[in-house]
């Protein structure tokens, strides 16, 4: 159970962290691109 | 960056299913050999049936040290890259945590060098730093730190791809705090200013580099004959190391040697500037590796067997011995040298001394100086600026690949993501606002996890006495 719960708090976080780096990415490229 | 992606095995186990992972460990693997002897459990090879893959399963008794664990397997699985050892999965068995993880059949590099007895060629050198650097820079731009890179902690697969393993005392790197203060790692490889307690970054992680490139070139780091302690003093006081005998190396080499051992962090070389390098630009594909590879695979497998009928011939004699790992996932002989760690952590295996070729190597286990929680604290850190990357690094190629075939069969993929009302949230933030978020997730995700930990232990405590009491009333009769 302990794991289970565990898994779950990882697999949101990180499911969390991959839409704010991708966000990040993005807008990264993007300042590239204007500039 | 094309070579990562062609590389990239045609069936691989992604995360175990959830119908794999409430079963019991035996039904959905088959053990095989075991690998090695960790400073925290064994590993052992193992079949996963439904797949026919291999994998490595680490088994840590659950009295060990939890945190460590977690953290581990935390950012193991945050990871997403063909260059750091994947996580799929754990299971709880008995007393035992049991962590699926990706298996690399060449084992790791120093494994590799002490079963041929022999040290790599500059192609092979390259080829694997090569894969190295591009681990790193991942683990970077993820603004975490491996804080134990060596030869020990590189592993290979057979199709000769280097990966990044043991990520016991990795560290994570956030906004508030850019740099760590935590006296990690194992004692040659340590940079100077991780020695210096003057606060550090990713960049440590490249002097560690050079100093495993030295490794693999003559088989040993700098200073290796020398008490580790001592070596601890010397490196932040001598110039940087440099190869025994410089002659012997291309220009390239020993330049791309000199850029990771800068002693001013501020003017190392990132992962992604040495990916540049003409050292490793010019490097040959993974095949260079392959006669390597098979000459170890074979070595291992004739040592094993003799090894086998020895064992047949005195049946009595147990070889667990008193010889430590140093949580290398692939059993590392004596003459690895061990990663230290605080007396009372996981790999409190401090202090046992090693013989080896007439000099004294101290086998200490990971040393953590200053717990990282204290460096919450430390307000005098300054935000150090992460480098420009001036070409898209790798990563994000093999990303974009990834997010590409994540929506042809999104069915499959059981990651939940955050629903699409709170990427509307996210998008509407400032550059500032998604760094200061992503940088007080880890915190947050340890905080949450420390209080279900509690949580867990309050449960347990109870059931843990009442077996205690009872085992203690039966010996009374």
């Amino acid at each position: 159970l302990f794991m289970k719960e565990l898994e779950r708090i990882v697999k949101s976080y990180e499911a969390y962290r991959q839409a704010l780096l991708t966000e990040l990415d993005i807008r990264k490229q993007r300042q590239q691109w204007y500039a | 960056e094309q070579v990562q992606l062609r590389n990239n095995p045609r069936r691989q186990l992604k995360k175990l299913s959830e119908d794999s992972l409430t079963k019991q460990p035996e039904e959905v693997f088959d053990v095989l050999e075991k690998l090695g002897e960790g400073s925290y459990g064994s590993v052992f090879k193992a079949h996963h049936k439904e797949t026919g893959e291999i994998v490595a399963i680490k088994q840590v008794p659950v009295e060990s040290d939890l945190q460590e664990i977690i953290k581990e397997i935390s950012i193991m699985q945050q990871c997403n890259s063909p260059h750091v050892v994947r996580y799929y999965g754990s299971y709880f068995k008995n007393s035992d945590l049991w962590i699926v993880m990706e298996y690399c059949g060449a084992g790791s590099v120093s494994d590799i060098i002490r079963q041929r007895n022999k040290t790599l060629g500059e192609d092979e050198i390259a080829a694997i730093l090569q894969s190295t650097l591009k681990g790193l820079e991942y683990l970077h731009f993820m603004r975490k730190i491996h804080r134990d890179i060596k030869a020990g902690n590189i592993l290979l697969n057979s199709e000769g791809q280097a990966k990044l393993a043991d990520f016991g005392v990795a560290g994570q790197l956030t906004d508030t705090m850019a740099k760590r203060n935590t006296v990690i790692g194992t004692p040659f490889w340590m940079a100077p200013e991780v020695i210096q307690e003057i606060g550090y970054n990713c960049v440590a992680d490249i002097w560690s580099l050079g100093i495993t490139a030295i490794e693999m070139a003559e088989g040993k780091p700098p200073y290796a004959d020398i008490h580790p302690m001592r070596a601890i003093f010397m490196i932040p006081t001598n110039p940087p190391p440099t190869f025994r005998n410089p002659e012997q190396w291309s220009e390239p080499f020993r330049e791309f040697v000199s850029q990771c051992l800068v002693k001013s962090p501020e003017s190392r070389a990132t992962a992604t500037q040495l990916l540049q390098h003409p050292f490793i630009k010019n490097s040959k594909s993974n095949s260079v590796l392959r006669a390597l590879i098979t000459e170890a695979m074979d070595l291992k497998l004739k040592k094993q067997e003799a090894q086998q009928r020895e064992q047949d011939a005195e049946d009595e004699e147990n070889s667990d011995d008193d010889e430590v790992d140093q949580g290398t996932m692939v059993r590392a002989g004596a003459s690895d040298l061990g990663t230290v760690r605080a007396a009372g952590s996981l790999g409190s295996s401090s202090g046992t001394m090693i013989e080896h070729d007439g000099t004294m190597e101290s086998q200490l286990g990971t040393m953590v100086i200053n717990s990282d929680d204290e460096e919450e604290d430390a307000g005098t850190m300054k935000r150090s600026e992460e480098t420009v990357q001036p070409a898209k690094p790798s990563f994000l190629e093999y990303f974009e690949q990834k997010e590409k075939e994540a929506n042809k069969n999104s069915d499959n993929d059981n990651r939940k993501l955050p629903a699409e009302a709170d990427m509307e949230v996210i998008r509407s933030w400032s550059v500032e606002e998604l760094r200061r978020r992503l940088a007080s997730l880890d915190p947050q995700m340890e905080q949450e996890i420390e209080e279900i930990r509690q949580r867990y232990q309050a449960k347990r405590q109870p059931i843990l006495d009442a077996i205690e009491a009872k085992k203690r009333r039966q010996q009374n009769f």
